[in-house]
């Protein structure tokens, strides 16, 4: 309901894309299998959480390809040897289960998501760049 | 100048990041350069021209990726052998030079950006999700 959208009032848990939608890996996979899940779903990033399901950061394809260019030549056993640790991202921003869409918006012009997190640090969503928008293509034609 | 940025009266051209500062690969270059240029600016997708300067559409990181990948094992010499005109996508939406920004909002919402060509289809710029963002933020604060 585009009417209840606004800044300051909409939760980021009220728009957030749920974790069990949300495609991630985790710390101890092998850097294969993180390609096979970006190229699988087409996402150029994913979230990382650990065994216990805390969430740990974030990791590319731009990750992936970097740590694949060796001294002179791509060295494609890399990805059997390194691990999603090894390469991901850890200092990404975050978001609170109960932030308001204003914070969600600030971040998003700097990254194509973010993910929304609980006071455990686990992961309870993503909000991405498409959502907002969406909420202010909708807005536009409402006023 | 934020006063002036209007959906219906603000221009494309007048908001394009102009092609002079748009990273780009040609039709005839191999993937090996590509992906360099993918890795080097940072950016996931980028403009493919020809060798006129007409725009012919976008390369990302995960075209080349699935390109390297065989039946059994990721083919590092696809790389080498194969050209940007083998993997990349043809299929995108542009806009025109003298579009409204309104224009670009519909389509934003499904891409990361959008090519800008003038009426001899040649790359004049880009419009991106960052650019849109940053004038729905500053116009939230005005009003
Ligand atoms: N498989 C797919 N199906 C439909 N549309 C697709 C798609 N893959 C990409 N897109 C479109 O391309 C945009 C950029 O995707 P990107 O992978 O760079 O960047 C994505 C991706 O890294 C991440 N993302 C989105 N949905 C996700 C999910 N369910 N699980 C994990 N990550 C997700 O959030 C970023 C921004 O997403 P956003 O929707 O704003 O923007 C997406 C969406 O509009
Ligand atoms: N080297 C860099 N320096 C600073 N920030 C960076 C960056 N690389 C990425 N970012 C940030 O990450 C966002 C997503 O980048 P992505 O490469 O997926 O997607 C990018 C990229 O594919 C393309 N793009 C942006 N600027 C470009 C340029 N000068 N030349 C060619 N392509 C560009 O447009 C998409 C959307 O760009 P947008 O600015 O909205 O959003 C960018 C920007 O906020």
């Amino acid at each position: 309901d585009t009417e209840s959208f606004h800044l300051e009032t909409t939760l980021v848990k009220e728009m957030m894309i749920d974790a069990d939608k949300v495609a991630q890996v985790q710390l101890s996979n092998p850097l294969e299998h993180a390609l096979l899940v970006l190229t699988k779903t087409g996402y150029n990033a994913v979230p990382v959480s650990n065994f216990e399901g805390k969430f740990e950061g974030i990791i590319s394809k731009s990750n992936i390809v970097e740590a694949m260019f060796g001294l002179e030549q791509i060295e494609v056993e890399r990805l059997q040897n390194h691990l999603v640790e090894d390469v991901m991202n850890k200092k990404v921003p975050t978001l609170q289960y109960d932030d308001i869409m204003e914070k969600a918006l600030h971040t998003l012009i700097d990254y194509n998501f973010v993910c929304v997190v609980n006071d455990e640090e686990e992961l309870m969503g993503i909000i991405t760049r498409r959502q907002l928008l969406k909420q202010f293509r909708n807005k536009y034609y409402l006023d």
